[in-house]
């Protein structure tokens, strides 16, 4: 992860926010 | 006259011929041409890149004969529902898919040829009210209708031989998507644009609609064409045919964005505007091919983008037989394809 102006960056953002979303 | 006439010119530097004519084709009997693309055909062992045209009653296949002209092969005719648009089916071997309908897509159905039947044939997909489609790679297709009540967004799985293998539905944001772009290299990654103005993002395994993201005020309308993922960031080519003109940017027809997809916030990347001359609101459809945006304007002439660097590299001025009406990207980009209402199609390598 990095911050930028756009906020915290992440690579794996698929990943998270498929885990985190309602199924 | 007619060389000169058909030499793009470079509006913003020196004339530059970035677009050379490739070959022309005219389908003679086409009353009203609506839309053109390409296709990838295998057949006797043979795989090439084919021609696909098509009228309001007419979907035409054409072949190479020779480096500079086509030869029809075969029309399906589709008289029952006017045929709107062809939707391309990337890395799709042998499968033309057509949406029909009258104001809004009613129906959507593949064209194909059956080696069992030795014929050519028709299959329907989908009916409905349908808002948007789009054809992603691995043969399947997303699209997303209404009904009073709800809006259904579906992903359909195509075989080779035209039926469908499988379907997934995909949860649907509260706002009508307006158009879908396959995020390159995430196969199970989608992203939609909404008539809210908003990016949205899908997991095509899951069906999960895992981000909303809104795109700005200034930018009504928004269309997206492409999207890939690097560092990150999830980068998304826009248009924006309704877009005001400002001091400081002209009138932005096409805009690379990054989105962070963590945080939803966004910054654009690069715009690309209008070129000097056709100022004014006169965009009427394009097509993003990597980093080229191609549009008809209502000039009558198409003006071709290097996306990244925000520059129009070339304008195809209107013919003296008739203004362009169409601009696609040939598969692969082996090309751009403009097409005049006429029936006349000139390739051209750019």
């Amino acid at each position: 992860c990095s911050e930028s102006d756009l906020g915290l960056i992440s690579l794996n953002w698929f990943e998270e926010l498929s885990a985190e979303a309602p199924p | 006259d007619v060389a000169e006439q058909l030499t793009p010119v470079l509006l913003d530097g020196p004339r530059e011929e970035s677009l050379q004519l490739v070959s022309e084709l005219k389908d003679s009997s086409c009353s009203c041409a609506v839309d053109v693309s390409t296709v990838w055909w295998e057949a006797a062992g043979c795989r090439e890149l084919r021609v696909v045209t098509a009228s309001e009653s007419t979907v035409s296949l054409w072949e190479p004969l020779a480096p500079d002209s086509w030869g029809k092969v075969y029309t399906w005719h589709l008289r029952e529902i006017p045929v709107i648009q062809i939707i391309p089916l990337p890395d799709t071997c042998n499968l033309v898919c057509v949406a029909l309908g009258e104001l809004e897509i009613g129906e959507i159905r593949l064209l194909l040829y059956s080696s069992e039947t030795d014929s050519f044939k028709h299959s329907l997909v989908k009916t409905g009210n349908i808002k948007a489609v789009v054809g992603l790679e691995d043969q399947r297709l997303v699209s997303s209708s209404r009904t009073m009540q709800e809006q259904q967004v579906e992903m359909v799985l195509f075989s080779e031989t035209g039926g469908s293998k499988d379907r997934q539905t995909l949860m649907p944001p509260e706002e009508t998507v307006t158009a879908f772009a396959e995020v390159e290299g995430m196969r199970e990654a989608l992203v939609g644009t909404t008539a809210g103005n908003s990016v949205v993002v899908w997991n095509l395994k899951t069906g999960q609609l895992l981000r909303k993201m809104h795109v700005g005020y200034s930018y009504p309308a928004s269309i997206c064409h492409r999207a890939y993922s690097d560092s990150g960031l999830l980068f998304v080519v826009l248009s924006h045919p309704l877009a005001k003109e400002s001091e400081s940017c002209g009138s932005p027809v096409f805009r690379v964005v990054a989105f962070n997809p963590r945080t939803g916030r966004s910054t654009g990347v690069m715009f690309s505007c209008l070129p000097p001359g056709h100022a004014g609101r006169q965009y009427l459809e394009g097509d993003v091919w990597d980093t080229t945006g191609a549009a008809v304007l209502t000039s009558g002439a198409v003006a071709v983008w290097d996306l990244l660097r925000g520059r129009c590299m070339a304008v195809l001025c209107p013919d003296p037989a008739g203004h362009w009406a169409l601009a696609r990207w040939a598969t692969g980009g082996a090309g751009l394809l403009a097409g005049r209402r006429d029936g006349t199609v000139r390739l051209y390598r750019y």
